[in-house]
Protein backbone atom coordinates (compact mmCIF):
# COMPACT_ATOMS: atom_id res chain seq x y z
CA UNK A 1 0.00 0.00 0.00
CA UNK A 2 3.18 2.15 0.08
CA UNK A 3 2.63 4.68 2.64
CA UNK A 4 5.27 7.37 3.43
CA UNK A 5 5.83 8.42 7.00
CA UNK A 6 8.03 10.66 7.72
CA UNK A 7 9.65 10.85 11.32
CA UNK A 8 10.17 14.53 12.05
CA UNK A 9 10.63 17.60 14.67
CA UNK A 10 13.18 20.40 14.60
CA UNK A 11 14.77 19.35 18.34
CA UNK A 12 17.68 17.55 18.77
CA UNK A 13 18.28 14.59 20.24
CA UNK A 14 14.89 13.10 20.59
CA UNK A 15 14.63 9.82 19.04
CA UNK A 16 13.97 10.39 15.29
CA UNK A 17 16.82 8.42 13.94
CA UNK A 18 16.04 5.71 17.20
CA UNK A 19 12.21 5.41 15.86
CA UNK A 20 12.72 4.99 12.24
CA UNK A 21 15.40 2.53 12.64
CA UNK A 22 13.63 0.72 15.22
CA UNK A 23 9.92 1.11 14.07
CA UNK A 24 10.98 0.12 10.46
CA UNK A 25 12.28 -3.02 11.80
CA UNK A 26 9.16 -3.59 13.54
CA UNK A 27 7.03 -3.20 10.35
CA UNK A 28 9.73 -5.40 8.70
CA UNK A 29 9.81 -8.35 12.05
CA UNK A 30 5.44 -8.27 11.24
CA UNK A 31 6.37 -8.87 7.21
CA UNK A 32 5.21 -5.57 6.25
CA UNK A 33 8.22 -5.11 3.44
CA UNK A 34 9.42 -1.61 4.48
CA UNK A 35 11.88 0.65 3.21
CA UNK A 36 14.01 2.93 5.03
CA UNK A 37 15.58 6.55 3.77
CA UNK A 38 17.97 7.88 5.60
CA UNK A 39 17.24 11.64 4.58
CA UNK A 40 19.72 13.53 7.44
CA UNK A 41 23.53 13.74 6.01
CA UNK A 42 24.49 12.74 9.51
CA UNK A 43 24.00 8.82 8.77
CA UNK A 44 22.62 7.68 11.97
CA UNK A 45 20.51 5.19 9.98
CA UNK A 46 23.04 3.72 8.36
CA UNK A 47 25.74 3.67 12.16
CA UNK A 48 22.09 1.80 13.45
CA UNK A 49 22.17 -0.53 11.14
CA UNK A 50 26.03 -1.59 10.59
CA UNK A 51 26.47 -0.10 7.17
CA UNK A 52 29.93 1.25 7.29
CA UNK A 53 31.12 3.04 3.93
CA UNK A 54 32.27 -0.51 2.51
CA UNK A 55 29.18 -1.68 2.63
CA UNK A 56 27.66 0.90 1.06
CA UNK A 57 27.33 1.10 -2.94
CA UNK A 58 25.63 4.52 -2.92
CA UNK A 59 22.92 6.35 -1.39
CA UNK A 60 20.77 9.45 -1.06
CA UNK A 61 23.23 11.68 -1.89
CA UNK A 62 24.06 10.23 -5.38
CA UNK A 63 20.40 10.24 -5.84
CA UNK A 64 19.89 13.52 -5.86
CA UNK A 65 22.86 14.53 -8.07
CA UNK A 66 21.09 12.00 -10.83
CA UNK A 67 23.85 9.78 -10.42
CA UNK A 68 22.46 6.49 -9.89
CA UNK A 69 18.55 5.96 -9.67
CA UNK A 70 17.09 5.09 -6.33
CA UNK A 71 17.32 1.11 -7.19
CA UNK A 72 20.47 1.10 -7.58
CA UNK A 73 20.68 2.49 -3.93
CA UNK A 74 18.84 -0.08 -2.24
CA UNK A 75 20.54 -2.22 0.23
CA UNK A 76 19.37 -5.26 1.89
CA UNK A 77 19.73 -5.94 5.53
CA UNK A 78 19.57 -8.37 8.12
CA UNK A 79 16.15 -8.54 8.48
CA UNK A 80 14.10 -9.97 5.14
CA UNK A 81 11.35 -7.17 5.08
CA UNK A 82 13.60 -4.36 5.57
CA UNK A 83 15.52 -2.18 2.74
CA UNK A 84 17.57 0.63 3.56
CA UNK A 85 18.85 3.71 1.22
CA UNK A 86 21.55 5.34 2.98
CA UNK A 87 21.88 9.19 3.05
CA UNK A 88 25.91 8.69 2.10
CA UNK A 89 26.86 11.91 2.79
CA UNK A 90 30.86 12.05 3.05
CA UNK A 91 32.03 15.35 2.97
CA UNK A 92 30.66 18.77 4.29
CA UNK A 93 31.20 19.58 0.76
CA UNK A 94 28.53 17.01 -0.09
CA UNK A 95 26.29 17.77 3.35
CA UNK A 96 25.92 21.50 1.35
CA UNK A 97 25.52 20.19 -1.77
CA UNK A 98 22.84 18.04 -0.62
CA UNK A 99 21.22 20.69 1.04
CA UNK A 100 21.37 23.17 -2.04
CA UNK A 101 19.79 20.69 -4.54
CA UNK A 102 16.58 19.47 -1.43
CA UNK A 103 15.70 23.13 -2.10
CA UNK A 104 14.18 21.83 -4.98
CA UNK A 105 10.90 20.32 -2.92
CA UNK A 106 9.48 17.90 -5.71
CA UNK A 107 13.22 15.87 -5.31
CA UNK A 108 11.86 13.02 -3.39
CA UNK A 109 8.23 12.61 -4.59
CA UNK A 110 9.48 12.20 -8.11
CA UNK A 111 12.50 9.15 -7.03
CA UNK A 112 9.74 7.67 -4.56
CA UNK A 113 7.17 7.56 -7.42
CA UNK A 114 8.07 4.35 -8.99
CA UNK A 115 9.11 2.37 -5.27
CA UNK A 116 5.66 3.20 -4.04
CA UNK A 117 4.36 0.05 -5.38
CA UNK A 118 7.27 -2.58 -4.19
CA UNK A 119 6.62 -1.73 -0.06
CA UNK A 120 4.33 -1.45 2.41
CA UNK A 121 5.95 0.95 4.61
CA UNK A 122 8.41 3.90 3.83
CA UNK A 123 9.82 5.45 6.29
CA UNK A 124 11.86 8.63 6.64
CA UNK A 125 14.55 10.05 9.04
CA UNK A 126 14.81 13.78 9.00
CA UNK A 127 17.66 15.74 10.67
CA UNK A 128 16.72 18.28 13.81
CA UNK A 129 15.59 21.25 10.88
CA UNK A 130 12.60 22.02 8.86
CA UNK A 131 13.96 23.49 5.51
CA UNK A 132 15.17 21.35 2.69
CA UNK A 133 15.59 17.43 3.55
CA UNK A 134 12.79 17.79 6.00
CA UNK A 135 10.81 19.77 4.04
CA UNK A 136 11.44 17.26 0.82
CA UNK A 137 10.12 14.67 2.90
CA UNK A 138 6.81 16.28 4.37
CA UNK A 139 5.93 17.17 0.88
CA UNK A 140 5.98 13.65 -0.72
CA UNK A 141 4.70 11.65 2.42
CA UNK A 142 1.06 10.64 3.56
CA UNK A 143 2.07 11.22 7.11
CA UNK A 144 4.19 12.59 9.76
CA UNK A 145 5.33 10.84 12.77
CA UNK A 146 6.47 13.20 15.55
CA UNK A 147 9.32 11.64 18.22
CA UNK A 148 9.93 14.17 21.36
CA UNK A 149 11.04 13.66 24.78
CA UNK A 150 9.66 15.32 27.96
CA UNK A 151 10.83 18.31 28.64
CA UNK A 152 10.18 22.65 27.37
CA UNK A 153 12.00 22.58 24.15
CA UNK A 154 10.34 19.43 22.88
CA UNK A 155 7.14 20.66 23.72
CA UNK A 156 8.26 23.88 21.57
CA UNK A 157 9.62 22.00 19.01
CA UNK A 158 5.98 20.13 18.56
CA UNK A 159 4.05 23.57 18.02
CA UNK A 160 7.33 24.76 15.54
CA UNK A 161 6.19 21.47 13.84
CA UNK A 162 2.80 21.75 13.80
CA UNK A 163 3.14 25.76 12.14
CA UNK A 164 5.11 24.00 9.28
CA UNK A 165 2.73 21.30 8.45
CA UNK A 166 -0.20 24.32 8.22
CA UNK A 167 2.63 25.29 5.23
CA UNK A 168 3.23 22.02 3.83
CA UNK A 169 -0.58 21.72 3.30
CA UNK A 170 -0.81 25.06 1.85
CA UNK A 171 1.67 25.22 -0.13
CA UNK A 172 2.81 21.24 -1.22
CA UNK A 173 1.17 17.82 0.19
CA UNK A 174 -2.46 19.14 1.14
CA UNK A 175 -3.42 15.46 2.21
CA UNK A 176 -0.67 14.87 4.49
CA UNK A 177 -1.48 13.57 7.66
CA UNK A 178 -0.18 13.49 11.38
CA UNK A 179 0.52 9.59 11.77
CA UNK A 180 0.70 11.08 15.70
CA UNK A 181 3.31 12.35 18.44
CA UNK A 182 4.93 9.61 19.76
CA UNK A 183 6.81 10.27 23.52
CA UNK A 184 10.04 8.58 23.61
CA UNK A 185 12.67 8.39 26.20
CA UNK A 186 9.58 8.16 28.75
CA UNK A 187 10.40 7.99 32.04
CA UNK A 188 7.18 8.07 34.51
CA UNK A 189 6.97 9.80 37.93
CA UNK A 190 9.38 12.58 37.09
CA UNK A 191 7.88 16.21 37.68
CA UNK A 192 9.19 17.13 33.52
CA UNK A 193 7.00 14.33 32.73
CA UNK A 194 3.77 15.19 34.26
CA UNK A 195 4.35 18.88 33.25
CA UNK A 196 4.76 17.63 29.54
CA UNK A 197 2.28 15.06 30.04
CA UNK A 198 -0.61 18.20 30.42
CA UNK A 199 1.03 20.04 28.30
CA UNK A 200 0.47 17.83 25.57
CA UNK A 201 -3.49 16.22 26.59
CA UNK A 202 -4.40 19.80 26.68
CA UNK A 203 -3.33 20.76 23.19
CA UNK A 204 -2.34 17.92 21.39
CA UNK A 205 -4.72 15.07 22.86
CA UNK A 206 -6.27 13.72 19.65
CA UNK A 207 -2.32 13.19 18.07
CA UNK A 208 -1.29 11.60 21.16
CA UNK A 209 -0.22 8.32 20.41
CA UNK A 210 -1.06 5.46 23.25
CA UNK A 211 2.42 3.68 22.88
CA UNK A 212 5.30 5.04 24.19
CA UNK A 213 8.97 4.08 24.46
CA UNK A 214 10.18 3.69 27.42
CA UNK A 215 13.99 4.89 28.19
CA UNK A 216 15.97 2.32 27.72
CA UNK A 217 19.34 2.23 27.26
CA UNK A 218 19.61 -1.27 25.00
CA UNK A 219 18.49 1.11 22.17
CA UNK A 220 21.39 3.40 22.45
CA UNK A 221 23.63 -0.03 22.96
CA UNK A 222 21.94 -1.72 20.26
CA UNK A 223 23.18 1.22 18.16
CA UNK A 224 27.05 0.52 19.29
CA UNK A 225 26.99 -3.28 17.68
CA UNK A 226 25.00 -1.53 14.31
CA UNK A 227 21.72 -3.51 14.90
CA UNK A 228 18.23 -2.75 15.16
CA UNK A 229 16.97 -3.51 18.70
CA UNK A 230 14.58 -6.30 17.87
CA UNK A 231 17.95 -8.18 16.64
CA UNK A 232 20.38 -7.21 19.59
CA UNK A 233 18.11 -7.84 22.14
CA UNK A 234 14.60 -8.99 21.41
CA UNK A 235 12.78 -8.57 24.74
CA UNK A 236 13.96 -5.46 25.95
CA UNK A 237 11.38 -2.99 26.83
CA UNK A 238 12.93 -0.72 24.36
CA UNK A 239 12.42 -3.48 21.66
CA UNK A 240 9.06 -4.32 22.74
CA UNK A 241 7.96 -0.72 22.91
CA UNK A 242 8.79 -0.32 19.27
CA UNK A 243 6.94 -3.43 18.22
CA UNK A 244 3.78 -2.25 20.25
CA UNK A 245 3.87 0.77 17.98
CA UNK A 246 4.22 -0.99 15.18
CA UNK A 247 1.05 -2.76 16.19
CA UNK A 248 -1.35 0.54 16.74
CA UNK A 249 -0.31 2.18 13.84
CA UNK A 250 -0.94 -1.14 11.74
CA UNK A 251 -3.96 -1.58 13.44
CA UNK A 252 -5.27 2.05 12.20
CA UNK A 253 -4.31 1.58 8.48
CA UNK A 254 -5.65 -1.67 7.99
CA UNK A 255 -7.45 -2.24 4.68
CA UNK A 256 -11.31 -2.50 6.05
CA UNK B 1 39.70 39.30 29.60
CA UNK B 2 37.18 38.91 26.82
CA UNK B 3 37.33 35.30 26.42
CA UNK B 4 34.79 33.92 23.88
CA UNK B 5 33.65 30.16 23.49
CA UNK B 6 31.23 28.21 21.59
CA UNK B 7 29.13 25.67 22.61
CA UNK B 8 29.37 22.97 19.92
CA UNK B 9 28.97 19.65 18.50
CA UNK B 10 26.54 18.70 15.08
CA UNK B 11 24.65 16.38 16.49
CA UNK B 12 21.36 17.24 18.07
CA UNK B 13 19.85 17.20 21.77
CA UNK B 14 23.73 16.51 24.34
CA UNK B 15 23.11 19.36 26.23
CA UNK B 16 24.69 22.24 24.29
CA UNK B 17 22.31 24.71 25.46
CA UNK B 18 21.82 23.27 29.04
CA UNK B 19 25.37 24.08 29.25
CA UNK B 20 25.62 27.45 27.39
CA UNK B 21 23.05 28.62 30.12
CA UNK B 22 24.13 27.06 33.42
CA UNK B 23 27.71 27.73 32.65
CA UNK B 24 27.00 31.24 32.04
CA UNK B 25 25.21 31.23 34.98
CA UNK B 26 27.80 29.68 37.02
CA UNK B 27 30.44 32.14 35.58
CA UNK B 28 28.07 34.89 36.96
CA UNK B 29 27.53 33.38 40.18
CA UNK B 30 31.58 33.68 40.24
CA UNK B 31 30.63 37.44 39.75
CA UNK B 32 32.78 37.03 36.06
CA UNK B 33 31.23 39.14 33.41
CA UNK B 34 29.41 37.20 31.45
CA UNK B 35 27.72 37.55 28.41
CA UNK B 36 25.69 34.60 26.89
CA UNK B 37 24.59 35.04 22.98
CA UNK B 38 21.91 32.40 21.13
CA UNK B 39 22.81 31.85 17.75
CA UNK B 40 20.80 28.90 17.37
CA UNK B 41 17.62 30.12 15.68
CA UNK B 42 15.17 27.78 17.72
CA UNK B 43 15.39 30.06 20.49
CA UNK B 44 15.99 27.67 23.54
CA UNK B 45 18.76 30.02 25.49
CA UNK B 46 15.52 32.39 25.52
CA UNK B 47 13.21 29.98 26.79
CA UNK B 48 15.95 28.76 29.72
CA UNK B 49 16.29 32.73 31.30
CA UNK B 50 12.36 33.22 30.84
CA UNK B 51 12.63 35.67 27.75
CA UNK B 52 9.15 35.46 26.37
CA UNK B 53 8.70 37.47 23.00
CA UNK B 54 7.41 40.95 25.28
CA UNK B 55 10.66 40.54 27.35
CA UNK B 56 13.01 40.72 23.66
CA UNK B 57 13.84 43.95 22.68
CA UNK B 58 15.36 42.24 20.05
CA UNK B 59 18.51 40.12 19.21
CA UNK B 60 20.82 38.66 16.96
CA UNK B 61 18.39 38.84 13.74
CA UNK B 62 17.99 42.27 14.38
CA UNK B 63 22.20 42.78 13.95
CA UNK B 64 22.59 40.59 11.11
CA UNK B 65 20.40 42.55 9.10
CA UNK B 66 21.92 45.92 10.50
CA UNK B 67 18.70 47.06 12.01
CA UNK B 68 20.29 47.26 16.06
CA UNK B 69 23.52 47.22 16.95
CA UNK B 70 24.81 44.50 19.40
CA UNK B 71 24.60 47.28 22.29
CA UNK B 72 21.03 47.73 21.90
CA UNK B 73 20.01 44.43 21.80
CA UNK B 74 22.42 43.03 25.12
CA UNK B 75 19.46 42.04 27.80
CA UNK B 76 19.66 42.21 31.63
CA UNK B 77 19.15 38.80 33.14
CA UNK B 78 18.09 38.01 37.10
CA UNK B 79 21.75 37.30 37.38
CA UNK B 80 23.83 40.44 38.52
CA UNK B 81 26.89 39.58 36.19
CA UNK B 82 25.36 37.63 33.55
CA UNK B 83 24.01 39.35 29.79
CA UNK B 84 22.08 37.91 27.19
CA UNK B 85 22.02 38.47 23.74
CA UNK B 86 18.85 36.31 22.27
CA UNK B 87 18.31 34.82 18.97
CA UNK B 88 15.10 36.27 17.93
CA UNK B 89 14.35 34.43 15.21
CA UNK B 90 10.84 34.54 15.14
CA UNK B 91 9.81 33.01 11.55
CA UNK B 92 10.65 30.28 9.35
CA UNK B 93 11.49 32.77 6.29
CA UNK B 94 13.44 34.64 9.20
CA UNK B 95 15.60 31.60 9.91
CA UNK B 96 16.33 31.61 6.17
CA UNK B 97 16.44 34.71 6.28
CA UNK B 98 19.71 34.26 9.25
CA UNK B 99 20.90 31.52 7.53
CA UNK B 100 22.10 33.24 4.70
CA UNK B 101 23.20 36.33 6.16
CA UNK B 102 25.15 34.07 8.16
CA UNK B 103 26.98 32.89 5.22
CA UNK B 104 29.58 35.87 5.60
CA UNK B 105 32.03 33.95 8.11
CA UNK B 106 32.82 37.27 9.62
CA UNK B 107 29.73 38.13 10.94
CA UNK B 108 29.75 37.50 14.06
CA UNK B 109 33.84 38.48 14.93
CA UNK B 110 32.78 42.15 13.54
CA UNK B 111 29.60 42.69 15.94
CA UNK B 112 31.67 41.39 18.79
CA UNK B 113 34.47 43.45 18.31
CA UNK B 114 33.59 46.66 20.52
CA UNK B 115 32.16 44.10 23.44
CA UNK B 116 35.03 42.20 24.15
CA UNK B 117 36.66 44.37 26.30
CA UNK B 118 33.16 44.18 28.12
CA UNK B 119 33.16 40.94 29.87
CA UNK B 120 35.50 38.02 31.44
CA UNK B 121 33.31 35.32 29.08
CA UNK B 122 31.25 35.09 25.84
CA UNK B 123 29.28 32.07 25.62
CA UNK B 124 27.94 31.17 22.23
CA UNK B 125 25.07 28.47 21.53
CA UNK B 126 24.55 27.02 18.64
CA UNK B 127 22.42 24.66 16.53
CA UNK B 128 23.42 20.57 15.66
CA UNK B 129 24.62 21.66 12.39
CA UNK B 130 28.20 22.77 11.61
CA UNK B 131 27.72 25.51 8.40
CA UNK B 132 26.52 28.85 8.95
CA UNK B 133 26.00 30.12 12.67
CA UNK B 134 28.07 27.64 13.64
CA UNK B 135 30.87 28.16 11.51
CA UNK B 136 30.37 32.35 12.38
CA UNK B 137 30.77 31.28 15.76
CA UNK B 138 34.15 29.40 15.89
CA UNK B 139 35.19 31.76 13.56
CA UNK B 140 35.50 34.09 15.74
CA UNK B 141 36.09 32.43 19.31
CA UNK B 142 39.22 31.61 21.35
CA UNK B 143 38.15 28.30 22.25
CA UNK B 144 35.43 25.71 21.73
CA UNK B 145 33.06 23.63 24.31
CA UNK B 146 32.00 20.11 23.09
CA UNK B 147 29.37 18.57 24.62
CA UNK B 148 28.41 15.10 24.90
CA UNK B 149 26.43 12.13 26.06
CA UNK B 150 27.68 8.71 26.08
CA UNK B 151 26.11 6.83 22.63
CA UNK B 152 27.80 5.79 19.09
CA UNK B 153 26.12 8.84 17.28
CA UNK B 154 27.42 11.35 20.21
CA UNK B 155 31.05 10.00 19.01
CA UNK B 156 30.85 10.44 16.18
CA UNK B 157 29.34 14.14 16.34
CA UNK B 158 32.43 14.56 18.27
CA UNK B 159 34.89 13.30 14.94
CA UNK B 160 33.03 15.24 12.67
CA UNK B 161 33.34 18.04 14.69
CA UNK B 162 37.33 18.16 15.07
CA UNK B 163 37.16 17.30 11.50
CA UNK B 164 35.62 20.89 10.88
CA UNK B 165 38.18 22.76 13.37
CA UNK B 166 40.60 21.64 11.23
CA UNK B 167 39.11 23.48 8.29
CA UNK B 168 38.35 26.47 10.87
CA UNK B 169 42.18 26.60 11.89
CA UNK B 170 43.49 26.84 8.24
CA UNK B 171 40.65 29.09 6.54
CA UNK B 172 39.49 31.54 9.25
CA UNK B 173 41.19 31.07 12.92
CA UNK B 174 44.02 29.83 12.98
CA UNK B 175 44.21 29.52 17.12
CA UNK B 176 41.11 28.22 17.73
CA UNK B 177 41.41 26.53 21.06
CA UNK B 178 39.33 23.32 21.99
CA UNK B 179 38.08 24.14 25.94
CA UNK B 180 37.58 20.67 26.18
CA UNK B 181 34.83 17.42 25.62
CA UNK B 182 32.09 17.95 28.41
CA UNK B 183 30.37 14.39 29.39
CA UNK B 184 27.04 15.59 30.08
CA UNK B 185 23.61 13.49 31.06
CA UNK B 186 26.16 11.03 32.28
CA UNK B 187 25.05 7.80 33.98
CA UNK B 188 27.72 5.64 35.36
CA UNK B 189 27.69 1.97 35.35
CA UNK B 190 26.03 1.54 32.14
CA UNK B 191 27.31 -0.35 29.32
CA UNK B 192 26.87 2.73 26.84
CA UNK B 193 28.14 5.11 29.76
CA UNK B 194 31.83 2.23 29.51
CA UNK B 195 31.69 1.94 25.93
CA UNK B 196 31.90 5.68 25.52
CA UNK B 197 34.29 6.39 28.08
CA UNK B 198 36.67 4.04 27.00
CA UNK B 199 36.78 5.60 23.24
CA UNK B 200 37.50 8.97 24.61
CA UNK B 201 39.82 7.63 26.81
CA UNK B 202 41.52 6.04 23.56
CA UNK B 203 40.99 8.78 20.97
CA UNK B 204 40.56 12.50 23.06
CA UNK B 205 41.89 11.73 26.06
CA UNK B 206 43.68 15.35 26.23
CA UNK B 207 40.58 16.80 25.76
CA UNK B 208 38.64 15.24 27.86
CA UNK B 209 37.65 17.60 31.07
CA UNK B 210 37.29 16.18 34.44
CA UNK B 211 34.17 17.56 35.04
CA UNK B 212 31.32 15.52 34.09
CA UNK B 213 27.39 16.74 34.79
CA UNK B 214 25.49 13.82 36.26
CA UNK B 215 21.82 12.96 34.85
CA UNK B 216 20.01 15.42 36.78
CA UNK B 217 15.63 15.96 36.12
CA UNK B 218 16.20 19.29 37.46
CA UNK B 219 18.55 20.48 34.92
CA UNK B 220 15.36 20.46 32.56
CA UNK B 221 12.82 21.56 35.23
CA UNK B 222 14.84 24.43 35.85
CA UNK B 223 14.08 25.43 31.79
CA UNK B 224 10.16 25.45 32.26
CA UNK B 225 10.04 27.90 34.96
CA UNK B 226 12.84 29.74 32.71
CA UNK B 227 15.46 30.43 35.47
CA UNK B 228 18.64 29.32 35.41
CA UNK B 229 19.68 25.75 37.41
CA UNK B 230 21.16 27.46 40.06
CA UNK B 231 18.22 30.04 40.84
CA UNK B 232 15.79 27.25 40.19
CA UNK B 233 17.67 24.73 42.38
CA UNK B 234 21.14 26.03 43.62
CA UNK B 235 22.01 22.36 45.42
CA UNK B 236 20.56 20.36 42.87
CA UNK B 237 23.42 17.86 41.31
CA UNK B 238 22.81 19.36 38.14
CA UNK B 239 23.80 22.61 39.31
CA UNK B 240 26.66 21.73 41.41
CA UNK B 241 28.06 20.16 38.11
CA UNK B 242 27.87 23.69 36.04
CA UNK B 243 29.58 25.22 38.96
CA UNK B 244 32.07 22.67 39.48
CA UNK B 245 33.29 22.89 35.56
CA UNK B 246 33.46 26.36 35.35
CA UNK B 247 35.87 26.27 38.53
CA UNK B 248 38.11 23.97 36.30
CA UNK B 249 37.93 26.08 33.07
CA UNK B 250 38.43 29.15 34.98
CA UNK B 251 41.06 27.48 36.55
CA UNK B 252 43.22 27.30 33.51
CA UNK B 253 42.48 30.66 32.54
CA UNK B 254 43.78 32.53 35.71
CA UNK B 255 46.00 35.28 34.88
CA UNK B 256 49.26 34.41 35.57
N1 LIG C 1 14.00 5.18 24.47
C1 LIG C 1 15.29 5.50 24.63
N2 LIG C 1 15.94 5.19 25.78
C2 LIG C 1 17.24 5.49 25.95
N3 LIG C 1 18.00 6.12 25.03
C3 LIG C 1 17.42 6.46 23.86
C4 LIG C 1 16.05 6.15 23.59
N4 LIG C 1 15.76 6.60 22.34
C5 LIG C 1 16.88 7.14 21.86
N5 LIG C 1 17.89 7.06 22.78
C6 LIG C 1 19.27 7.55 22.62
O1 LIG C 1 19.25 8.96 22.67
C7 LIG C 1 20.17 9.49 21.70
C8 LIG C 1 19.41 10.40 20.75
O2 LIG C 1 18.51 9.63 19.97
P1 LIG C 1 18.40 9.85 18.39
O3 LIG C 1 19.76 10.05 17.82
O4 LIG C 1 17.57 8.74 17.85
O5 LIG C 1 17.61 11.23 18.34
P2 LIG C 1 17.41 12.16 17.05
O6 LIG C 1 16.18 12.95 17.29
O7 LIG C 1 17.46 11.34 15.80
O8 LIG C 1 18.69 13.11 17.12
P3 LIG C 1 19.14 14.18 15.99
O9 LIG C 1 18.21 15.34 16.15
O10 LIG C 1 20.56 14.52 16.34
O11 LIG C 1 19.01 13.49 14.65
C9 LIG C 1 20.82 8.32 21.01
O12 LIG C 1 22.08 8.04 21.62
C10 LIG C 1 19.86 7.16 21.28
O13 LIG C 1 20.52 5.93 21.31
N1 LIG D 1 22.45 16.67 32.70
C1 LIG D 1 21.19 16.54 32.27
N2 LIG D 1 20.34 15.73 32.92
C2 LIG D 1 19.06 15.58 32.49
N3 LIG D 1 18.53 16.20 31.43
C3 LIG D 1 19.35 17.04 30.74
C4 LIG D 1 20.70 17.27 31.11
N4 LIG D 1 21.24 18.15 30.24
C5 LIG D 1 20.27 18.46 29.37
N5 LIG D 1 19.12 17.80 29.65
C6 LIG D 1 17.85 17.86 28.92
O1 LIG D 1 18.02 17.20 27.68
C7 LIG D 1 17.34 17.92 26.65
C8 LIG D 1 18.35 18.30 25.56
O2 LIG D 1 19.27 19.22 26.08
P1 LIG D 1 19.67 20.52 25.24
O3 LIG D 1 18.46 21.10 24.59
O4 LIG D 1 20.47 21.41 26.13
O5 LIG D 1 20.60 19.87 24.12
P2 LIG D 1 21.10 20.59 22.79
O6 LIG D 1 22.37 19.90 22.40
O7 LIG D 1 21.18 22.07 22.98
O8 LIG D 1 19.94 20.25 21.75
P3 LIG D 1 19.81 20.83 20.24
O9 LIG D 1 20.81 20.08 19.43
O10 LIG D 1 18.40 20.52 19.84
O11 LIG D 1 20.10 22.30 20.30
C9 LIG D 1 16.69 19.13 27.31
O12 LIG D 1 15.32 18.86 27.59
C10 LIG D 1 17.46 19.30 28.59
O13 LIG D 1 16.69 19.88 29.61
MG1 LIG E 1 18.69 11.56 14.10
MG1 LIG F 1 20.29 23.62 21.86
Amino acid sequence: MGRIITIAIPKGGVGKTTTAVNLAASFAAFERRTLLIDADPFGACSMSLGFTPEKTKGGLYEVFNFVYSMTQVIHRTELAFLDFVPANVKAPQHEDRLQRLSENRTMLRNVLRQLVPHYDYILIDTPPFLRGLTTNALSCSDSVLVPMKSGHFSLEGVDKLFRHLEWIRETANRTLQVEGILQTMYEPHLKVTEISDRELQLRYRKHLLRTSIPKNTHLTEASFYGKPAILFNATSRGTLGYMELARELMGRHAVP
